[in-house]
């Protein structure tokens, strides 16, 4: 499937990152 | 015993693979020779990752360049993917650097990973920032300047999340018509 995200789903994982 | 939920393991992959590059001008080595592949990516988690490890565009000194490409294309006019293409420029005066500067650069950044120009994602090719004293430049590279009504429409997307002012034109200029105008800009071969 086409994986299209909005920006504001991107946004939450701006600072979760680190933890993975 | 603790249950992981798949979310938090699994990372949210992206329609393409990415790469981002670097350019720091240094004349005493060829063009090619300045500008570095940072790294490539496939996710969401592994973007935000890099995103938040590098300096902002904004603090990068005069010369320097962020470019994020699709995996396989580098950040050139004489790229196989770039040479009959072109880019929608948005020029930003001095202020801006510490206005604007980083805003839109992630937000072009979340566009290109997020896919936010959907069926006309093959159009794209990347996107680079221009660091200069004379005044910052953000591009978006498209493959085939032919493509007016796709051109346009990327355009137009992309002036929207922006958020730039409907009463200021952006311009897009084919990269053939930039290469062989030495001194001054190209003529723009579309406006939005």
């Amino acid at each position: 499937g086409k994986k299209h995200y909005d920006r504001e789903f991107l946004l939450q994982f701006q600072f979760d990152s680190a933890a993975i | 015993q603790q249950i992981i939920s798949p979310d938090q393991y699994i990372k949210h992959p992206l329609q393409n693979k990415w790469a981002m590059w670097f350019f720091k001008n240094d004349k005493n080595k060829e063009w090619t020779a300045n500008l570095k592949l940072i790294t490539a990516f496939d996710t969401v988690e592994d973007f935000w990752g890099l995103y938040n490890h590098i300096q902002k565009a904004s603090k990068l000194p005069s010369g320097c360049d962020y470019s994020l490409f699709k995996d396989g294309i580098q950040p050139m006019w004489e790229d196989e993917h770039n040479k009959n293409g072109g880019r929608w420029l948005v020029n930003l005066n001095k202020n801006q650097r510490q206005t604007e500067l980083d805003n839109f650069w992630l937000e072009t950044l979340l566009c290109l990973i997020g896919e936010a120009f959907e069926d006309l994602t093959d159009d794209i090719c990347g996107a680079t920032i221009n660091i200069r004293g004379k005044g910052d430049k953000l591009g978006l590279w498209t493959k085939d300047a032919r493509r007016g009504d796709a051109t346009v429409k990327i355009g137009q997307k992309l002036k929207e999340r922006l958020k730039i002012p409907v009463k200021i034109a952006i311009g897009f200029q084919a990269h053939s018509d930039t290469a062989t105008k030495a001194g001054s800009t190209a003529r723009d071969r579309y406006r939005v």
